[in-house]
């Protein structure tokens, strides 16, 4: 039990630290902190202090969760993000996981710039049993998305989940690129694409509110994979992502190999946050 | 061009006229405010902020005409200080051939740096072999294979009974480079977290073997507060001889530049600004320090 208010503030102080140190940011950290204070009550002690906390934090995050979504056949996935945050390895993941779920999936690997980029996806269709659709080195990838899309009408297949080249999102062309892939893939297909997931590091820090920003305007979004949550890093950074942009938080990658991707509990990933 | 946040400290201590202590604690925790955002780790902050009061609290300080620009004088220069090292070129090592060895968590940009630094070294004059000890991620030997072959740089592919013994591949590869003097060897690893210490004990039994001139650590500057948890647990398991900071291309502030340096004492010598393998340059700590503050 606390003794005083200015005990109340110490541990007020060192929660807020604690969310600093997990990547959510000094002003959402703030935010957070402010609306705890009011909560509680002089009697309180540490321990309902930090139920309150998580309380908080869980319910910033729970309007933005649900149940997992599993798509319908006849969906088009399409996965985006900055450089290495595990865009393809996420892609393979999921098709593994609706493959699970009965829904076949022919991949697209729709990064035709970097090196071995199309050798790198076309190694996981291979161990998913997934088809995988390239096209040349350096071709426009809209006009791969575009042919994929027709190869994906003509054979049937349940999803079509495609790839695209990491970037940052501070390159105009890049960005554009984007925004013509969304656009072949709304004329050919009604509604396509029907999910746009940012693929994020959990161990990016602020800078990871400015990509959704921009990835949100050129491509559009409809949610976060959150990936390399195994490591160290809280991936506090999503929070300010869902506050701001009321993006829901979708999957979670644990792991490299194709089972380390888990549907998004806020419940788990605020205690995780807090530890 | 200095971000809101240290404006604010500015504008703040020039209302105040003259700098006391407790008109500086509230400018320093402005400043706190400020390299938070800019993603500087915040034990590292804190350590910052204590060398910062300590020299903004002295006589010519609180003297000065102009206070608050001599305070964010000091700021910048103590930044500068750390991030700088006149130690900025690779070590060469005295027996030919030299090793590089790129370390690092995955998706850091490793693989992608080992060629820019190929082709750097080679227009320089050397006659690097590139060879990867990634044996994990799909396509990992295709990728650097193709970087090699875009560079017109050779490349020693491991072969699949190689791969099953690679500390015995990694001597054989070693031998070849001795023998038809390619030097630099640079030597690409898998991507791994320090908290897996199955694949750190491996990441050190390849360092006992090639005896490195470099333990390069590859970061990502968009990296927030756990900058300082893995480029401490590297340096303290497997040992870093200096940092190559990545996708500075972005428009990430690169606090985990400060947080890196100042946990580990490593030097930053490089640092990537693009995908392409000429975007790598030379590391410039007032650029950096500019970039934090902006
Ligand atoms: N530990 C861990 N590693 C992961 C996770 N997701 C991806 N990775 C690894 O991160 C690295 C990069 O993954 P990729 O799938 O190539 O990332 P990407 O976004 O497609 O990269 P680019 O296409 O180059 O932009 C690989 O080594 C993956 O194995 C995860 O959840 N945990
Ligand atoms: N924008 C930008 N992208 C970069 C930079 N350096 C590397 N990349 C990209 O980052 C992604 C990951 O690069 P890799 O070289 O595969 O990273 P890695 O560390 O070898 O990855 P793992 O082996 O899976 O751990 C690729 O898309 C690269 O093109 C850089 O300086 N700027
Ligand atoms: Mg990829
Ligand atoms: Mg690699």
């Amino acid at each position: 039990v606390l003794r005083s208010g200015r005990d109340r503030d110490l541990i007020l102080d060192e929660l807020t630290e604690v969310l600093i140190l997990s990547d959510i940011g000094y002003a959402t950290a703030e935010k957070i902190i402010a609306a705890v204070r009011t909560d509680i009550r002089k009697s309180d002690s540490v321990d309902s202090i930090r139920s309150a906390l998580q309380a908080a934090l869980t319910g910033l995050l729970l309007p933005y969760s649900g149940d997992e979504i599993i798509p319908k056949a006849g969906s088009v996935y399409l996965f985006v993000g900055v450089n290495g945050g595990g865009k393809t390895t996420s892609l393979a993941k999921l098709a593994a996981r609706f493959k699970e779920k009965g829904l076949d999936s022919l991949l697209v690997a729709g990064d035709t710039f970097r090196a071995a980029a199309r050798e790198q996806l076309s190694i996981w269709g291979k161990r998913i049993n997934s088809p995988v659709i390239q096209g040349p080195y350096e071709a426009d990838p809209a006009s791969v998305v575009y042919d994929a899309v027709q190869s994906y009408k003509a054979r049937g297949t349940d999803l079509l989940l495609i790839d695209t080249a990491g970037r940052v999102h501070t390159n105009a062309n890049l960005m554009n690129e984007l925004e013509k892939i969304r656009r072949v893939l709304g004329r050919e297909i009604e509604g396509a694409p029907h999910e746009i997931f940012l693929v994020l590091d959990a161990s990016i820090g602020q800078n990871a509110v400015h990509q959704a920003r921009e990835f949100l305007k050129f491509s559009g979004l409809t949610g976060i994979i959150l990936t390399k949550l195994d490591g160290t890093a809280k991936g506090g950074s999503v929070v300010g992502i869902v506050d701001e942009l009321k993006l829901p938080i979708r999957y979670i990658g644990v792991g490299e190999g194709l089972e380390d991707i888990h549907p998004f509990l806020p419940k788990e990933f605020v205690d995780a946050l807090l530890s | 061009q200095l971000s809101d946040g240290l404006q604010k400290a500015l504008k703040f201590l020039r209302g105040e006229g003259k700098v006391t202590e407790k008109n500086m604690t509230e400018a320093l925790r402005m400043v706190r405010l400020a390299f938070l955002e800019a993603d500087v780790n915040y034990t590292v902050v804190k350590e910052f902020e204590k060398k910062i009061r300590e020299k903004a609290l002295n006589e010519k300080v609180l003297e000065s005409l102009t206070p608050a620009q001599q305070v964010i004088k000091i700021i910048r220069d103590e930044l500068t200080v750390i991030l700088g090292s006149n130690d900025r070129k690779l070590n060469i090592g005295s027996i030919p051939p030299s090793k590089y060895m790129l370390v690092g968590l995955q998706g850091s940009g490793k693989t992608t740096t080992c060629g820019k630094l190929g082709r750097l070294l080679s227009q320089a004059g050397g006659n690097p072999l590139f060879v990867s000890f990634d044996l994990k991620r799909p396509a990992a030997q295709d990728q650097l294979q193709m970087i090699a072959h875009n560079l017109k740089l050779p490349f020693y592919r491991l072969s699949r009974g190689q791969m099953e013994k690679p500390l015995k591949a990694l001597a054989e590869v070693m031998e070849q480079a001795r023998i038809q003097s390619q030097s630099p060897l640079i030597v690409d690893t898998a991507g791994r977290l320090h908290v897996d210490q199955d694949l750190m004990d491996e990441l050190l039994l390849i360092k006992k073997t090639l005896v490195p001139d470099e333990v390069i650590y590859v970061g990502d500057a968009m990296t927030g507060q756990d900058a300082v948890k893995s480029a401490l647990a590297f340096d303290e398991q497997i040992g870093l001889t200096s940092v190559i900071l990545t996708k500075l291309d972005g428009d990430a502030r690169g606090g985990a530049a400060l947080s890196i340096v100042s946990v580990t004492g490593k030097p930053i010598k490089y640092v990537g600004v693009g995908e392409k393998y000429d975007q790598l340059e030379m590391f410039h700590p007032d650029r950096m320090a500019s970039r934090i503050l902006g």
